[in-house]
């Protein structure tokens, strides 16, 4: 049976038939290491990150990886041809991946990034809303939880401050940026669920 | 339901790059 993992993060999505499931497993591993690792790197930038507990660092890291490579990646759904560019820079049409079996997951997908992409974010606002995103105190295996949070808060402050400053007759900018976070909470949940049924296939 | 994270062997890259800049912090 032929293992398909159609994740744009995934160099070689159309696997070789003489590869083993674990070779292929391999392979999506070094294919999203390198972006795992940018992720880290744009942490440590966050002012104040570095300054938690090397575990609530993880915990938020492991938690919130997915939501910030689906915000900085959104770029990349093209909602007006229906496709999605790879990493490797192969671009699929929707229709193909679908037959790829990722169906629900890429609806949502394009719906949040259509969703996100017209707020017109800046690249500053994009950053601080990633950085808020990722400092989410309500992952689950927080230690200290008042750092995380004061953090969290401190980020949501500057980020309104922002997003106010940049466009002050749109009030409702804002709050409307806050709630791509429960989407992109839904969507980290099927992508999960997506993952560990590649595992136990 | 077992966690995807960990799965994926995320942790580990996680804290690899996490020492990583402690390695290169200056003294």
């Amino acid at each position: 049976k032929d293992i398909v993992l159609a994740c744009p993060m995934n160099m070689f999505p159309q696997t070789e038939p003489n590869k083993t499931p674990q070779e292929i497993w391999e392979d999506f591993s070094l294919s999203f290491t390198p972006a795992v690792r940018e992720v880290v790197e744009f942490a440590k930038h966050i002012p104040g990150f570095s300054a938690l507990s090397e575990n609530d660092q993880v915990t938020l890291l492991k938690a919130g990886t997915f939501e910030v490579l689906m915000v900085r990646f959104a770029s990349l759904f093209n909602v007006k041809e229906q496709t999605v560019t790879f990493i490797s820079g192969t671009t699929y049409s929707l229709e193909a991946l679908k037959g790829m079996g990722m169906g629900g997951l890429l609806d949502t997908m394009f719906e949040f990034s259509e969703k996100l992409n017209s707020l017109e974010l800046t690249a500053e606002e994009l950053g601080l809303f990633t950085a808020v995103v990722l400092v989410s105190a309500d992952r689950s295996g927080i230690e200290n939880l008042n750092s995380v949070e004061l953090l969290q808060e401190s980020l949501i402050r500057v980020l309104r401050a922002l997003v106010s400053k940049s466009n002050p007759c749109d009030a409702s900018r804002f709050t409307k940026l806050l709630l791509k976070m429960p989407d992109l909470r839904t969507l980290n949940n099927m992508h999960s669920e997506k993952l560990l049924s590649f595992r136990i296939d | 339901f077992s966690d995807p994270a960990s799965n994926l062997g995320l942790e580990d890259i996680i804290r690899k790059a996490l020492m990583g800049n402690l390695e290169e912090r200056p003294e």
